[in-house]
């Protein structure tokens, strides 16, 4: 008895000794050992379509910024940078996701129609397509106004410091960027910039810059630097507003004084829906997110997986669905109204992320793709190839 | 139109695009300012009844239809984020579709999901293809009798931050030379 009693006690502590060597290697490996992938961060990131850019709003987070002063920095510097893209003169969408509360909220500043604008204005789609130049076309600004209400509701460093980074870019040797003057140079956007009022600024003589010309912009970084100073009043009712609807005037438009300083961007919720383990949180109409939610509510019944796409059949399947569910989508897109002017599409919306309209969406979809257009309710032109 | 994703240290995120719409917008400059004018009442064009080519007289203080979707997508169980947005006009939202798909369920790395050629389906519901876009699926697409439709303009750009647990990885779109940041 006494030798199985000792033969016992060694056992165990043999097993003890075994799970502390194994509890040790796995702590010593998994500190050595990252879950995350060579080129994964460890805290923050900021992705803008230029690398100054990024880096700028990089900085700020740096500063301890917040991810909104981040984001309003590396806007204002891209509009420098991308100025075919985006700029001032625009308007800008915010989604904003506070990990504190859980809440996520929309700032819509995307311009709106003046309160005068040209007769038959619409009559003239066709003759303006695919560009839409003239100062027909321009709508209220309403990017500072929404740079100043996400700033005012979750920013955290003095308005000015997010200008100061840009402003010195500017006030440096700032050079022709490299995708700008790409399309400069386009051999369809050259003879219309060359005819314009931007000429002045992008043309030595009869040639457009070339990249890494000098590219002295003064003028907008004087205005930025007015704008650190005196805030976005300075543009919506004060004499930045009053130059610019000066040279808007001279040029044949329509905008007053009082388009700038009635302008108020919307703070709404984002529009939610649960996207299998995830919950998509997206701008609602007069945006694209009820579409975008609908596209994916409808293909997430389908389970696509990398699996089922290993082979060529299990790809040409998944594009054809994703080809149909886009044709559908095109027919829902009278959905995207503003509801603030259109009260009769008050919440069309609504109905584009239910589970309802996806099934019925689903059963529509077979192996054909040739199907008549009014199959999915496609009807005349929509959207622009630019932007 | 320039879309910008950021994550902060403390999980919160913004996803914000901004735009001209077409490029340099309606080709109006303000020589005392500095800023370039868009052309934003253009978007009215696509406004028609489902089933008429009417379009109703814009209204003043209306916003025009936008393809912008600056999203956020929250996984709470798993501790993870996609932050996401694009530009391009109406490419926007068949370029973030895919740029999702591949990403969360086919299993692509950030940089690869957006990097990943697309298709676009025009107002006729021709099937146009980003170049490089796999000929094998092309070819399996046209024998569903998919029509396809040829386009030189693909000016689609996607910018998209993810967090997974501790992990944050950041991509830029390389259509337009962009290179995200982080620390």
């Amino acid at each position: 008895m006494a030798w199985g009693h000792r033969s016992i006690v060694s056992l165990v502590l043999l097993g003890l000794g075994l799970a502390l060597v194994i509890t040790v290697l796995a702590v010593v490996l998994s500190r050595h050992h990252s879950p995350c992938s060579p080129q994964a961060f460890a805290h923050a990131a900021v992705a803008a379509d230029s690398k100054v850019c990024s880096d700028i709003g990089r900085a700020i987070l740096q500063q301890q910024g917040s991810p909104v002063d981040a984001t309003i920095a590396a806007l204002v510097c891209s509009g420098v940078v991308n100025p075919q893209s985006m700029g001032l003169g625009g308007g800008v969408i915010f989604t904003i996701y506070n990990a504190t509360t859980g809440k996520v909220e929309v700032i819509n500043a995307r311009e709106t129609v003046p309160a005068r604008f040209a007769q038959g204005l619409l009559d003239q789609c066709e003759l303006a397509l695919p560009l839409g130049t003239g100062t027909q076309w321009i709508g209220v600004p309403g990017e500072l106004r929404g740079y100043a209400e996400a700033h005012r509701r979750h920013g955290r460093l003095p308005w000015a410091q997010l200008f100061q980074p840009t402003i010195a870019l500017l006030r440096g040797d700032f050079r022709m960027p490299s995708v700008l003057s790409q399309f400069l140079s386009h051999k369809f956007l050259q003879p219309l910039l060359y005819n314009s009022t931007l000429r002045q600024l992008f043309f030595n003589g009869t040639k457009p810059l070339r990249s890494q010309d000098p590219f002295p912009w003064s003028v907008l970084a004087t205005t930025l630097e007015t704008v650190a100073t005196e805030g976005d009043q300075a543009f919506y009712t004060g004499r930045l507003g009053q130059m610019l609807v000066d040279d808007i005037v001279k040029e044949g438009g329509q905008l007053t004084m009082q388009d700038l300083a009635t302008f108020q961007p919307e703070v709404v919720d984002a529009l939610e829906m649960p996207l299998g383990n995830y919950t998509l949180y997206s701008p609602p109409p007069p945006s694209g997110g009820a579409i975008l939610s609908f596209i994916l509510n409808v293909l997430r019944g389908f389970n696509f997986s990398a699996e089922s796409v290993a082979q060529l059949e299990g790809r040409v399947n998944m594009y054809h669905h994703l080809v149909e569910t886009l044709k559908f989508a095109g027919g829902q897109r009278w959905r995207q109204w503003d509801p603030r002017s259109h009260p009769e599409v008050q919440n069309a919306s609504q109905e584009l992320l239910g589970e309802a309209l996806a099934q019925h969406i689903r059963q529509q979809i077979n192996d054909r793709g040739d199907h008549q257009r009014s199959h999915y309710n496609l009807a005349g032109d929509w959207g622009h190839r630019m932007g | 139109t320039s879309h910008v994703s950021v994550l902060g240290e403390d999980g919160s995120a913004v996803s914000a695009t901004s735009t001209i719409n077409t490029p340099f917008g309606a080709m109006v400059y303000s020589p005392q300012t500095g800023i370039l004018l868009n052309n934003e009442l253009l978007d009215l064009c696509w406004r028609r009844r489902s089933s008429s080519n009417h379009r109703p007289p814009p209204v003043p203080g209306e916003r025009p239809p936008s393809s912008m979707v600056p999203s956020i997508l929250v996984n709470k169980a798993q501790g993870s984020k996609l932050v996401i947005g694009g530009a391009g006009g109406d490419l926007i939202i068949p370029a973030v579709v895919q740029t999702i798909m591949n990403k969360l369920w086919l299993g692509f790395d950030l940089a690869a999901a957006i990097a990943s050629p697309i298709l676009h389906v025009n107002s006729k519901g021709g099937v146009e293809y980003e170049a490089n876009f796999s000929q094998e699926v092309q070819k399996g697409l046209q024998d569903r009798g998919q029509k396809q439709t040829q386009q030189q303009f693909f000016l689609n750009v996607v910018q998209a931050v993810s967090q997974e647990g501790p992990c944050v990885y950041a991509a830029s779109d390389l259509r337009k030379s962009g290179v995200a940041a982080g620390y």
